[in-house]
């Protein structure tokens, strides 16, 4: 399906539980990925 | 409608047969698992490589033909695969080219990038969990320390990965890391091709991080934000990163963009590190040589 | 998801899904008589009495009975995970593993109670929330043997398909992409109030057969559905509703132009009246 149902624009999303967690000393460290957590919640969504 | 003609090898937790289905006159594999081996029930190892490779099918991975229960044993059938990367690189009676080592990064990564877009982390990867198939298609093997992508809370264990393969995050510890310690090992078996010896083989654990920053540089807040953060990022020696100029006498049969994308898999920080699509993008494979074709690889 | 096991192995239709347990039941029940006419055969000493106990106490269950029977014994499957304290997926995982069991299975050969544990003792395995099995015995009071004993049974009635796509990231999926397609129109506390409500009612629908009939996102849309009907059917005109074009028509009768994002109209190739209707049917059956 070349057209995902949609589009990851990661500055709209409000979600303070994954805002929190991109602020955590050891998250950053680790190389966590916000958009990669999104992109994957969409896909789950529009599958 | 399986035979078990040939014992071809003998794991910790299982017994691997070679064998035939009968039906089809298939060559195949199976993966025998002893189950009273384990206290707990069914082997994690075992019940991963179930778990995803039934949700996987590509041509750069390996296929699950069947699973069944035999005699108590629990019998993964897959698909016969000769030979695999590791034996390819070790005998150096086997000459192989810029566009064969271009193929084989090619498949691996489709390989990889089928795994991710399924938010799987193959967490194995090396040279001998690559298997050659007789038409010369590279697959993916081993998901025997796969997982799912973890939910944003979840904490993951570092101990994964065979220690030459084994990203920076997780030589410090981390217990967020992404997708991205696939990447990594990529790139370590990219210049295994390359250089036909391993790139950063560590005798143990902590020479490992000693290998990889004396060959890559260490890391810095400056380039990966709060690395200073790990418990055991003060004991480390400090090194510099190498110049462009030392990375072309490293890999000299590599191409500009070659060395573009080896640094692009091989940068310290997961965060920036390049994810597959990217890989797959890059302008090393929209440059001549074209990747061989797999039927005319060695 | 088409590619998935959950999809090519465990979704029916409401006949397929009858007809299965209609056969199961059939079978078994077959099984049953079979043996209490070997056992009064083999008994011909018994009293009258006795032959009449037997005919009247010892009857099969029917397919209803049975239904009735597991889903009493998966709420019990979904309380003893909430006594763990497991995750909410693991928790998901072990109904799922639990109900697709006794697809494949009679309570008249198996008593759900020796299931119960080894759905959630598999599930934890499963969802990487490894408990080993003393301590997990221990926990709920029970022995490690039969665990164990059941694992491999609820393995091969599984056909060894572990993994599921539960509605819990839908949701997280729908909650953020809401927040862009209305953007600016929705309140945020709001919006987490109905994250909370769906969730919840998430998880009661994994109880029921909506998971055999149903995708995990469209699952979720008709728990967005049933706790805000407006916001929900709002998002999905603006999201999937008549192309640009033709709203530009019933927009010139001097409606005020929506500031939605026009980038939003994706090429879909889905038809918005056909989602709705099918998340109207999946929020009655939920209902």
């Amino acid at each position: 399906d070349l057209h995902k149902r949609y589009e990851l624009v990661e500055n709209e999303y409000n979600d303070s539980f994954i805002r929190d967690l991109q602020k955590k000393k050891e998250y950053i460290a680790s190389g966590f990925r916000a958009d990669f957590i999104y992109d994957r919640m969409l896909t789950e969504a529009f599958m | 409608d399986y035979t078990k003609e040939k014992k071809a090898g003998e794991g910790t937790y299982a017994v691997v047969y070679l064998g035939t289905k009968k039906s089809t006159g298939r060559s195949i594999a199976v993966k025998e698992i002893k189950t009273s081996q384990f206290k707990d029930g069914l082997d994690m190892s075992a019940l991963r490589e179930v778990k995803f490779l039934q949700e996987l099918k590509h041509v750069n991975v390996i296929e699950l033909v069947d699973v069944f229960m035999a005699n108590d044993n629990l019998n993964l059938v897959l698909e016969f695969l000769p030979a695999d990367l590791e034996i390819i690189i070790k005998d150096t009676s086997i000459m192989f080219s810029p566009a064969d080592i271009k193929s084989w990064i090619l498949m691996t990564l489709r390989g990889v990038h089928h795994c991710h877009r399924n938010f799987i982390l193959h967490r194995d990867l090396k040279p001998n969990n690559l298997l050659l198939a007789p038409d010369g298609q590279l697959k993916i093997a081993d998901f025997g320390l796969a997982r799912l992508m973890a939910s944003p809370q979840e904490i993951l264990t570092s101990n994964v990965v065979t220690r030459w393969y084994r990203a920076p995050e997780l030589l410090f510890g981390a217990k967020h890391y992404t997708s991205a310690v696939d990447i990594w090992s990529v790139g370590v078996i990219f210049a295994e091709l390359m250089l036909r010896i391993p790139y950063l083989p560590g005798k143990d654990d902590v020479d490992q991080i000693n290998v990889t920053f004396r060959a890559l540089g260490t890391p810095t807040d400056a380039d990966w934000p709060e690395v200073s953060s790990f418990s055991n990022y003060n004991k480390i020696q400090i090194y510099p990163p190498p110049s462009r100029e030392e990375l072309r006498r490293r890999f000299i049969a590599a191409t500009e963009n070659a060395l573009e994308l080896i640094s692009g898999m091989m940068i310290m920080n997961p965060k920036k590190r390049w994810d597959a699509v990217k890989c797959l993008q890059s302008q090393y494979f929209q440059e001549l040589p074209e990747p061989t074709l797999p039927q005319d690889l060695p | 998801y088409r590619h998935s096991s959950q999809y090519r192995l465990w979704s029916f239709t409401k006949e397929q899904l009858e007809s299965r347990r209609r056969a199961l039941n059939v079978k078994v029940v077959d099984k049953v008589n079979e043996k209490l006419q070997d056992i009064i055969s083999k008994h011909n000493d018994l009293s009258q009495e006795e032959l009449n106990a037997i005919n009247e106490k010892a009857v099969p269950v029917t397919m209803e009975e049975e239904l009735k029977f597991v889903n009493f014994f998966a709420k019990k499957v979904q309380s003893f995970c909430h006594s763990l304290n497991l995750p909410t997926e693991v928790c998901a995982t072990a109904i799922s593993f639990f109900r697709r069991f006794f697809l494949v299975n009679s309570t008249m050969e198996i008593h759900p109670k020796h299931i119960l544990l080894a759905s959630i003792f598999l599930a934890c395995k499963s969802e990487n929330y490894f408990i080993g099995i003393e301590a997990f015995a221990k926990k709920t009071k029970s022995q490690p043997t039969t665990i164990l004993k059941y694992e491999f049974d609820v393995l091969e009635s599984l056909q060894f398909t572990l993994l599921n796509h539960h509605p819990y990231r839908p949701l997280h999926g729908f909650f953020l992409d809401i927040q862009y397609i209305l953007h600016g129109k929705v309140d945020l506390n709001y919006m987490g109030q109905i994250y909370t409500n769906c969730k919840r009612r998430i998880t009661e629908t994994l109880l029921t057969d909506v998971v055999y009939h149903y995708t995990p996102p469209q699952i979720t849309l008709a728990c967005l559905l049933i706790d805000d009907e407006a916001l929900t059917l709002k998002y999905l005109e603006v999201k999937f509703g008549s192309p640009p074009e033709e709203q530009k028509e019933s927009e010139t009768e001097g409606m005020k132009r929506e500031e939605t994002p026009s980038d939003t109209k994706l090429p879909s190739n889905l038809k918005l009246q056909t989602l709705t209707a099918l998340i109207r049917e999946c929020q009655a059956m939920i209902l």
